[in-house]
């Protein structure tokens, strides 16, 4: 199973639509795919049209002892999903004394064994306890960027805490690589981004750090008004516009992620 | 001094950007304005092309003993900022058993007396203790809203937190009013949003709730990529480029907040 954190303190840049299309995308390809809604704004859940209810979801997942299966909830045709509730940011003061508390989510996920081909997590807009578990359970991390400057600002601190972590929790952790969302290409702040990025990654190859081998995907998601509609239909955007922009661009995102070589 | 807090826990819907501009239309009007980065991202300062360096900033003001005039940086004429750095993330920890650790700021600001018409602090995408602090040191709440489905789904909370603040900590606070930021006319889902909205406030009025006067102010700040590109320069759009739509929007909201009436 490819487990992949999809993370960016930075808000609002595209990181639960991309763990929802993404997903989505890659059981359109016939894979098996688990999402997790790590975030107490539950948006994950919310753009399925789901509601953790009074199931077990991520919350209890963290702090209690109900086993994996019984938190799933079905999104969508081979997509399932471990929801989350407001009750999640509680989670954050619980763990605070527990022995290892950023590996709480990674023991939790031990019992799953092949019932899955791909585990995406979607994180909050902050470094907090809940990013580190989604960091110490997987095995590469997505930073969804948009290609504005105040988007740029916060990678260095991002990579240092993925650093941290391979260096003392995880590590098999490595960044696979940066997807521009709602790319708008033509525009000349897209332009210096990208540059920044890709000579920013250039210059880290070979080196000892978890973004070696880190990519810009060639694959860039366009701004496309559809992907923000889905959500309040409850559906992913091959479910309401399978012809959109936004529904070509998470397949060719899936199929760029599906050919790249990792560790098995 | 009308003080202001400018905050929304849903991440990157403008609440930096309108931070930084409203108060540089302001001080076009001629009005003296004070801002206040209370978000340890730090977008506010960078945005200006600042940086807190060795002098104390928002961190300093909230858990050490330097004096306001101490903190204070030229952002731009009559634009003056308490600036941040990524330590401001330790202020959380370090109030978390401070008795009242909600109204350290409040208490901070009390030495200031005429020398500003205006407030504005900006805050992180979350409910915690900086964005309690904030909530505690103003009379007003300004909430940016991107027109999406996932940005209205944690209003609701927004205003259930606006609400205890009110009850426990500061009587005097109220809702001022929801700004449409990156607004692209004539979709249909901004449609959708607007009708949400004003039919939410219509149903509050006359209620005894913080948001009972709450307005969706006629001003919408359109999307415009050189409110994107400005702060690369360091500058607010007023200075980058001031025939553009994004300095007549917050040119016009500027003017609109400063018509409302409000409590002396
Ligand atoms: N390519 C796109 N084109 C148009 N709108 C988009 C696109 N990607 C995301 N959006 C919209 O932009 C907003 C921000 O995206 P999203 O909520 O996925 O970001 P996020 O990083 O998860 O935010 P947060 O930091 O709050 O968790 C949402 O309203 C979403 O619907
Ligand atoms: N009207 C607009 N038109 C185009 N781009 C905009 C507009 N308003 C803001 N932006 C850009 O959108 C991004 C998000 O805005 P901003 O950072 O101000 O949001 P925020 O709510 O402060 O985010 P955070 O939750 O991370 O603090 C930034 O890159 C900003 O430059
Ligand atoms: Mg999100
Ligand atoms: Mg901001």
């Amino acid at each position: 199973m490819r487990r992949i954190a999809i993370t960016n303190q930075k808000g609002g840049v595209g990181k639960t639509t991309t763990c929802a299309n993404l997903g989505a995308a890659l059981s359109q390809r016939g894979q098996r795919v688990l999402l997790i809604d790590l975030d107490p704004q539950a948006h994950l859940t919310t753009y399925f049209g789901l509601d953790a209810g009074a199931g077990p979801g991520a919350y209890e997942l963290l702090t209690e002892q109900p086993s994996v299966f019984e938190t799933l909830l079905k999104a969508e045709q081979n997509l399932t999903i471990i929801p989350s509730r407001l009750d999640l940011a509680a989670a954050e003061n619980e763990l605070i004394n527990t022995p290892g508390r950023e590996s709480v989510l990674r023991d939790r996920l031990a019992v799953l064994s092949d019932e899955y081909d791909w585990l995406l997590i979607d994180c909050p807009p902050a470094f907090n306890i809940l990013t580190l578990n989604a960091l110490s359970a997987v095995d590469e991390v997505l930073v969804p960027l948009q290609p504005h400057f105040l988007g740029l600002q916060g990678v260095g601190r991002l990579l240092e805490t993925v650093s941290l972590v391979q260096q003392r929790i995880n590590p098999s952790l490595c960044v696979r690589g940066f997807v521009l969302c709602m790319n708008e290409s033509g525009t000349r702040l897209a332009g210096e981004v990208i540059a920044d990025v890709r000579k920013f990654l250039d210059e880290a190859r070979g080196q000892d750090v978890p973004w070696r081998d880190a990519r810009l995907f060639d694959t860039r998601i366009r701004r496309n008004i559809k992907l923000a509609e889905c959500p309040s239909y409850g559906q992913s955007i091959f479910t309401y516009a399978p012809k959109s922009h936004g529904a070509e661009d998470y397949l060719a995102l899936a199929d760029e992620l599906m050919r790249l070589p990792h560790e098995a």
